[in-house]
């Protein structure tokens, strides 16, 4: 995952991006 | 030693069924945990999604490839499923530490959510093994499986497949570079393109945004 660029920030996860916080 | 492509493709696709061969075809005990643990048990919807769309992957595959090779689309689509809940198990375990909540029934319940998962899943599947989903006989044309094949299989919003796939490669530490290469391509076209064409449930955020933020502009319609 080194070239890879990790967007979300700490405390963003799959539970914030389907709207489910 | 520099590898022939057809060595990488065929070390690929070994390493991915090593992965997956102590994987289940079924939600592990952890899983069910947490299915147990929601307001509203998701697993009856899981099963019966992943049957539905069984069905209609292996009907795509073999109208994309030949008749002849249901079969194999079935094959490759049980990996994926092997996959999806290998990653669906690990992504939770990390929400679980992260928000320390065990009730994730929005989330589980939510159809665009799995439906995202699994396609990102059979997406990793049919990528390792190429382009040519065809027998090597070369009685059949090849066939491009390619992304975003996948989106029109499981009739999927693209910008909904982009919502997975950075936790999808966080939660799979055994995905090679190539795939992680992959998966970032995807993302690319999703953002540059995929995301903007009509119908794309970006717009309606964006409009959202504009009227929480207190504007009051009419959105432009998505053809400019």
């Amino acid at each position: 995952t080194q070239d890879y660029h990790f967007g979300l920030e700490e405390g963003e996860g799959i539970s914030e991006l389907f709207d489910c916080d | 030693l520099p590898q022939t492509p057809v060595r990488a493709a065929m070390n690929s696709i070994q390493q991915l069924i090593m992965i997956l061969n102590s994987a289940t075809d079924k939600p592990s005990d952890t899983l069910v945990r947490y299915f147990n643990n929601c307001t509203v048990n998701p697993k009856d919807s899981i099963l019966k999604r992943v049957e539905r769309l069984e069905q209609v992957f292996k009907k795509k595959f073999a109208e994309a490839v030949g008749q002849g090779c249901a079969e194999i689309g079935s094959q490759r689509y049980k990996l994926g499923v092997r996959l999806y809940y290998r990653v669906m198990e690990s992504m939770l375990k990390s929400e679980e530490e992260r928000l320390s909540v065990q009730n994730f029934s929005k989330l589980l319940n939510g159809n665009v959510f799995h439906t995202s998962l699994l396609a990102c899943a059979v997406e990793v599947v049919v990528a390792t093994y190429g382009r040519n989903a065809s027998p090597s006989d070369g009685t059949s044309a090849e066939t491009d499986l390619s992304f975003p094949w996948i989106l029109n299989v499981f009739d999927l919003k693209a910008f909904d497949f982009y919502k997975v796939i950075e936790s999808f490669i966080k939660a799979e530490p055994s995905l090679t570079r190539v795939m992680i290469k992959h998966l970032e391509r995807c993302e690319h076209q999703i953002m540059e393109s995929l995301a903007w064409q009509s119908g794309s449930p970006l717009f309606e955020l964006i409009k959202q945004s504009k009227e929480r933020e207190g504007q009051a502009d009419q959105p432009e319609p998505s053809v400019t």
